[in-house]
């Protein structure tokens, strides 16, 4: 784990009021193989490793060179990742995407609780009408919180995804937020792109949100780049932060959107919901 | 004349990142590259070949090693086993583990084999309903308890009832779980405690990154996996996860899911896959 291979090189630093190149080669190595092992894309790994040395050896003499290399890391990282999207308390349709199982139906009903827990009224919109009882997840879902929930079983048969949603929001016109689940895809599927990228145009949702898996590995940047073409992606939502992984695709899914993570996915419950924080990302991140 | 350090740094260090790129884990990659250092360094180099042809094909009988270190034919287990052969599916949320049985139902059916499913996932909303649609659009008899139900009843009930009606196979669907919690973890030991399955499939997916080593063999040592499945390589075709799992695990991979769809399920071929991860 870093933490302690970094403590230890970063003690032989310590041993020295100047930094060398050698303790410096020695510590950019500890920080590469800490954010390959995170799932940083390997690209963006060489190039933030560049820069660290680059900014490391700049300073021949400094008062305290460990926490000089830390501080260093620390803020080449923020700059990739930037800083927290705000979701605004207002009124606003959300449309969720995202790959196949990433939790995208969990985190609607999780988002309707935030929104209702700041004494908005939220509704929830289903626009997945592929997965076997997709609804009736979200259905029971959003029944458990006492939150209005409206599916194409509100329609005559064969309507389309547009309809329904558009059918959907109408119907909750006295809601503040309207959250939009849809179905999971993947950058390949050329009629499901098409698809979100028809319902963006068609609803005009003011916020559309991608929601990562913590563990997604290198397709992190490919994926995302996808889903931004596609329907122009204006925040992030990473979800079972409560498992190991270190969620270092959302670096590339943050650059390649060039927007920001809004909220993190801890667990099951509808409550396990938490504000993203970057520094508390980034700690975890490092280990 | 002899192989050296040197001229080994390059290509290796090229097939490492392109094994990373292929979401290999870290830990795996590094290990291999070592290995394959150790064995070709002061090795008689042959009239005519490179140094990159050597690294690579070294490496490429290296990850064959991982792959086929363990070889389970599955259509052979279940011909040969003894009746009723209980199967549960376990991982990590969302990975594709009820698509999956519902795939491995269908193949099965295709064999002539009788098939009948235990709904234990007694916990996530609308999991029994899921099951329930892919057993009915199927033709397959389906065991269910309510909601929040103890999982190993249901599996136990479901033995029972293949037993009592001549069903070959019980496919148990779980719930999804991480590997951090505890209490989760001891709920699948006594699943396996209470209703001793034939087979443990471990069923986790290729998108996953670096932590499908730590989740494997979290899974591994504490609930015990026989096997695994590897999902969703129509998404990221190079299939590194499927080293990642192989080495940590020790066991073998049964089957690739390529796809939603029924018939997305293809037999796991080592060949095919480390072709795909060095081309
Ligand atoms: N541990 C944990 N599990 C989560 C989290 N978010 C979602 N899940 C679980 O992940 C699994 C998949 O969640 P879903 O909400 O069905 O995912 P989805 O993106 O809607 O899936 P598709 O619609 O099939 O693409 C479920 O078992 C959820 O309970 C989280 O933050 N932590
Ligand atoms: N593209 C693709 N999607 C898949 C594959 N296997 C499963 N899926 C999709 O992944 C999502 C999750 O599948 P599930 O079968 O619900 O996963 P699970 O492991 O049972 O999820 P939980 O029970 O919530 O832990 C669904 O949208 C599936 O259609 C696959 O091989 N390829
Ligand atoms: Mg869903
Ligand atoms: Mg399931």
């Amino acid at each position: 784990k870093l933490s302690n291979s970094l403590k230890e090189t970063v003690r032989k630093i310590a041993m020295s009021n100047r930094i060398d190149k050698h303790i410096v080669d020695e510590v950019v190595r500890d920080i590469q193989r800490a954010l390959i092992q995170a799932d940083v894309k390997i690209a963006l790994v060489k190039e933030l490793s560049n820069r660290i040395r680059e900014r490391s050896l700049k300073e021949k003499m400094v008062l305290n060179p460990r926490e000089h290399v830390i501080k260093v890391v620390y803020e080449e990282l923020m700059t990739v990742l930037g800083k927290a999207v705000e979701v605004p308390l207002a009124s606003q349709k959300i449309m969720m995407v995202g790959l196949h199982g990433t939790g995208k139906t969990s985190t609607c009903a999780k988002l309707a609780r935030y929104f209702q827990k700041k004494g908005l009224k939220p509704a929830v919109i289903c626009a997945d009408v592929y997965r076997p009882a997709a609804s009736e997840q979200l259905r029971q879902l959003c029944d458990r919180i006492g939150v209005p929930f409206f599916d194409s079983a509100n329609l005559p048969q064969g309507k389309g995804v547009v309809e329904i949603v558009k059918a959907g929001v109408e119907e909750f016109e006295k809601y503040d937020v309207k959250i939009i689940d849809t179905a999971g895809r993947h950058a390949l599927e050329q009629e499901m792109i098409e698809e979100i990228h028809e319902l963006r145009a068609k609803v005009k949702p003011e916020q559309r949100i991608l929601v990562l898996d913590a563990s997604i590995g290198q397709q992190a940047s490919v994926q995302a780049r996808a889903f931004d073409d596609a329907i122009g992606i204006t925040g992030i939502i990473i979800t079972k932060m409560d498992g190991t992984a270190k969620g270092g695709g959302a670096l590339s899914a943050v650059s390649e959107t060039d927007t920001g993570i809004a909220f993190v996915g801890t667990g099951e419950t509808v409550d396990d919901l938490e504000k993203f924080e970057s520094d508390r990302f980034l700690s975890r991140m490092l280990g | 004349t002899v192989l050296g350090e040197k001229e080994l740094r390059a290509p290796l260090e090229e097939l490492e990142v392109a094994l990373l790129e292929n979401d290999a884990a870290l830990s795996v990659v590094e290990e291999l590259i070592s290995q394959v250092k150790r064995d070709l360094v002061g090795k008689r180099k042959k009239w005519g070949v490179d140094a990159e042809g050597l690294v690579k094909n070294a490496i490429r009988d290296a990850l064959l090693n991982i792959l086929s270190a363990q070889k389970l034919d599955f259509d052979e287990f279940v011909s040969n086993r003894e009746k009723p052969i209980n199967i549960a599916f376990i991982g990590v949320n969302g990975t594709g583990k009820t698509t999956t049985i519902a795939k491995v139902a269908k193949r099965l059916l295709s064999y002539g084999h009788s098939v009948v499913i235990a709904a234990a996932d007694t916990y996530r909303a609308g999991a029994t309903e899921q099951i329930e649609q892919h057993a009915s659009n199927l033709g397959i008899k389906l065991i269910k308890h309510q909601y929040g139900a103890d999982p190993a009843a249901v599996v136990y009930d479901t033995v029972k009832y293949a037993k009592a009606n001549r069903k070959e196979v019980v496919l148990s669907d779980t719930a999804g779980r991480m590997h951090t919690s505890v209490n989760l973890m001891e709920q699948l030991n006594k699943i396996r405690r209470v209703t001793k399955p034939d087979m443990v499939i471990f069923v986790d997916e290729a998108v996953a990154g670096n932590d499908a080593v730590e989740r494997a063999k979290r899974f591994d040592e504490l609930v015990g996996i026989d096997a695994s499945i590897l999902t969703k390589l129509d998404i990221d075709e190079n299939g590194g996860a499927a080293i990642s799992i192989a080495h940590s695990t020790s066991k073998p991979i049964l089957f690739l899911g390529i796809g939603q769809g029924y018939e997305d399920l293809k037999k796991f071929d080592a060949e095919w896959l480390v072709d795909k991860l060095l081309s």
